[in-house]
């Protein structure tokens, strides 16, 4: 699968 | 691998509030393939340490290895250090660097 876009990809602690 | 890279610090954050405070992106399999600080919270753990930074690449937690983790995993590798009760820190590996070794 292509690389996915980072900056959907965002957790928080 | 980590403690070879001359730029790497070792960063102990206490649990000195309820929250880390922090917020990370990336991981493997995208173009951030080690995950990034993205945000500080103040007031929160990371905040009260002093020592952690925007834009810092996180190489381990608590001696282990993030590489090769895709985003999900690493974080959730992030909390379950912040939660575990046994311990009253967590020890980041860091880098300034955007390494993607």
């Amino acid at each position: 699968s292509p690389p996915k876009d980072y900056e959907d990809e965002v957790t928080f602690f | 691998p980590g403690l070879l890279d001359p730029t790497s610090q070792l960063v102990r954050v206490g649990k000195s509030a309820t929250t880390l405070g922090i917020a990370i992106e990336g991981g493997a399999n995208t173009r951030q393939p080690l995950p990034r600080i993205v945000t500080i919270q103040r007031g929160g753990s990371a905040h009260n340490c002093g020592q952690l930074r925007v834009g810092q690449v996180i190489l381990e937690v608590n001696g282990v290895s993030l590489r090769g983790r895709e985003h999900r995993d690493a974080a959730r590798l992030i909390a379950e250090a912040f939660k575990n009760k046994e311990r009253d820190h967590v020890d980041f590996l860091v880098t300034e660097f955007n390494v993607a070794l």
